[in-house]
């Protein structure tokens, strides 16, 4: 794991933080609660809570899907090539290519090529609003490519390892993070093999 | 384009190519090579923090560029041959996240770390 140059979180008087996203962007229900999902994943590991609110302006984290120039210095550039980025605390924006084609639920191996998982790129995006950099860890959340067709939306040690030396853990142990309802994740399918589940 | 579920994704995006599509050509280029394209390589390794920023990359396979590729392929856990082999070729060409790997010269992904989660090994003037 890596962080930011001058290693900037959030400070310790805001660690239970509201998300919105952009008003010119009309979400579904599903698509929001791929973002829940994605918040919840660190908040299980961390003393961080996320709240969705619906003020863009007031919210901590500011979420939108932009095509192109965007007006932030770091134009998107179409289908593929880069997906998204987001900035180190305290900025709190979240950036998405609004040219991709994300996917929210399905199995994505039968995707075509240009199909990105949502969850696995807001996942990642997330560690960057908290304060993480890229990792060289393949398996970690904060590696910098995705594969296309891929799903990748559990946290690595690695991923856990890094935040947790920027914010220490979750007060109440580490908790589990929330399963996907549409497609299992590798650690998922393991469980039920094995009858864990 | 959200697209609630998978099926419902136009099969026409199978043909989807991307810009990175174009440093395939590169391949096999090799210290010393003049070739076009090797410029928009040196930009797109500039846009990710391993090319410092100039007013025109020329198209020269130069020492910086063969640095910043072994620098790119020690972050990425590739061979640190400096050379565009089909590997390396791949990573770049996968789609990614907009934040660069090495921001203000520092970073602790593999180039930044060599033996082990320590302060990264920069030196630094005051001005």
């Amino acid at each position: 794991y890596s962080f930011f140059p001058g290693r900037p979180i959030w400070p310790a008087h805001r660690r239970d933080l509201t998300y919105a996203f952009a008003p010119e962007n009309p979400l579904s229900n599903e698509v929001k609660a791929v973002f829940a999902r994605a918040f919840a994943r660190w908040a299980a590991v961390t003393p961080l809570t996320f709240s969705a609110v619906e003020s863009f302006r007031s919210a901590d984290i500011r979420i939108g899907f932009y095509a192109g120039d965007h007006g932030d210095g770091e134009p998107f550039d179409g289908v593929l090539g880069t997906l998204a980025h987001a900035f180190s605390p305290p900025s709190g924006h979240f950036h998405l290519d609004g040219d991709e084609s994300w996917v929210v639920s399905g199995d994505l191996r039968s995707a075509p090529l240009a199909a990105i998982d949502l969850e696995s790129v807001a996942v990642h995006e997330i560690g960057h609003l908290l304060g993480l950099g890229h990792s060289s860890v393949e398996e970690s959340i904060m590696f910098p490519t995705i594969t296309s067709r891929t799903r990748k939306v559990d946290l690595a040690a690695d991923d856990i390892n890094g935040i947790q030396e920027l914010y220490g853990g979750n007060p109440n142990g580490n908790l589990s993070p929330p399963s996907s309802s549409t497609t299992p994740s590798v650690q998922e399918r393991e469980m039920s093999r094995n009858g864990a589940a | 384009h959200i697209f609630p579920n998978v099926s419902s994704i136009p099969s026409w995006l199978n043909k989807t190519t991307c810009a990175w599509d174009q440093f395939k050509k590169l391949k096999g280029c090799r210290p010393g090579d003049r070739f076009n394209g090797l410029s928009n390589l040196k930009t797109y390794l500039n846009r990710f923090g391993y090319i410092p920023s100039s007013p025109n990359f020329t198209d020269l396979f130069d020492p910086l560029l063969q640095s910043a590729l072994k620098t790119y392929q020690t972050n990425f856990n590739l061979n640190a041959t400096g050379l565009l082999d089909d590997q390396t070729l791949a990573q770049i060409q996968l789609p990614r996240c907009g934040i660069p790997d090495i921001i203000n010269n520092s970073t602790s992904m593999n180039s930044g770390q060599p033996t082990g989660r320590q302060s990264p090994h920069f030196h630094s003037v005051s001005h």
